[in-house]
């Protein structure tokens, strides 16, 4: 398999860059070729995975907005098995720096259009937004990863991102498919996490993942450490919902 | 006191909307005058309000882009005590909007100059990012309070964050002061929350408020039913810390 994965939500704090860095270290653990590729100015997957937050540069920037070639911005072997290229602050100026540019949707697809056949899997940390950066990554992606918080306006958000998308799909002649929808920070006691779930699951049907990752505290932990759960806590049941998310997103793949 | 309190923070999922809300509530409760005012193009304060989704027109939206007046679209007693002035999805398009329009960061402040003396507090509701309409919320407001989870990063993250407040009132003169800022969502058993809190009042000193809000799930319960927590669970830990945040955002405004 080879695959690009955009890890999106409008929604911020949904667990987004969490998934990225545990299914990017997973991946690798089972042998793929994983790059990572950070697109959200905060930087929070790059940092998440061990860099320093005085040592972003260079980063995406350089390759969007320089035309520095990616292979000069990937970083080898952040984790074992896990290239990166970092995102920093100035990405969040992308809109205005690109706003000119012609095919500026699709600048982060030529980038990548060298390096994509050295990897099985690239997966893009999406900020929480629908702006140039993230288009370009639903553009650049053969399918995407909603990450959800079910809770309160959830479902109602969803359906927006998937209007969003399909638009998407015509205005620029893209056929991102769903890698599927994935419920993170899932909370039992919130009373009604289950029927926004139940909603979810009959609206979206089979796009919707059977993984479901809970609250760990160890997953919160962990980017203070720079180090995925599987290394932070490997026997806690974050990593193992995290395991299970890779599992499931190696057998999606293979049918996509 | 009459004060205009922009609540902010770029980054997602912090709190913000639901300390809105609360607040809002709760000084209406002491027998004040309270307006809140929906920026979020996703609307989750207005729906946490009560109104529902199919209702959300008209919203500032008229008032920013097609010169209604903004006492056409306020909406009395959303709460006891709570007029609002709701959100829509259009919200999302104001950068592009507004782009060529003069005085395009003032908008909002000259919008709300004909009602701000009939309320005693005028709450804004922030999206999490740094763009156009967050700006005129800046440009607007007398101060400014910023919801921090302490997760690993927020210390940074609110750094750059009182940077570009710093800048902004260097570009557009404008004098917005510290409310000061409030941990949301504090899971004491996060082992390095305390560690990012003493970090965080190390560097902002007074500025940081004593009121801490805690995780209760009854909060995040609350806007399911479109209600305040004072309302959906007034018995709760929830409604205890943010009746405590009531009582210091009084104190503290009188200082300001
Ligand atoms: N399953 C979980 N259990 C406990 N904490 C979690 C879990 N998943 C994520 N977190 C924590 O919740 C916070 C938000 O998660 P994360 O940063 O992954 O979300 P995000 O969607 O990438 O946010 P943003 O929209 O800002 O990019 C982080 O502090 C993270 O460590
Ligand atoms: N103290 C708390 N305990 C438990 N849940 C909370 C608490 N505060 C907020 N929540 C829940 O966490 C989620 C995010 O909170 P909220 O929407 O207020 O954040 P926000 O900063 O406004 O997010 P956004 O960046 O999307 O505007 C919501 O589901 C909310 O109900
Ligand atoms: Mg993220
Ligand atoms: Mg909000």
């Amino acid at each position: 398999t080879r695959m690009m994965i955009a890890i999106i939500n409008n929604k911020g704090g949904t667990g987004k860059t969490t998934t990225c860095v545990n299914l990017a270290v997973g991946l690798a653990g089972r042998g793929h070729r994983v790059l990572v590729v950070d697109l959200d100015s905060q930087a929070s997957a790059s940092l998440a995975l061990g860099v320093q937050d005085d040592a972003l540069s260079p980063s995406i920037c350089r390759a969007l907005f320089d035309g520095t070639p990616v292979k000069d911005v990937i970083r080898s072997g952040i984790q074992p098995g896990v290239d990166l290229i970092t995102a920093e602050m100035n990405l969040s100026n992308a809109d205005l720096l690109l706003a000119k540019a012609a095919g500026r949707e699709r600048r982060l697809n030529d980038l990548l259009a060298p390096v994509r056949d050295a990897y099985d899997y690239i997966l893009c940390d999406c900020a929480s937004a629908l702006s140039l950066v993230p288009i370009n990554a639903l553009v650049a992606a053969d399918c995407c990863l909603a990450c959800l918080t079910p809770e309160h306006l959830a479902h109602e958000g969803l359906r927006m991102l998937a209007r969003a998308i399909a638009r998407l799909r015509i205005n620029m002649g893209i056929d991102v498919q769903w890698l599927g929808i994935l419920f993170t920070m899932v909370n039992p006691r919130l009373r009604h996490s289950s029927s926004v779930m139940a909603k979810v699951r009959e609206d979206f049907g089979r796009n919707v993942l059977t993984t479901e990752i809970r609250r760990d505290v160890k997953l919160a932990e962990a980017p203070f450490f720079g180090r995925s759960i599987f290394h932070h806590a490997p026997a806690s049941k974050g990593a193992k919902w995290y395991g299970n998310l890779v599992d499931e997103v190696i057998e999606r793949c293979r049918n996509i």
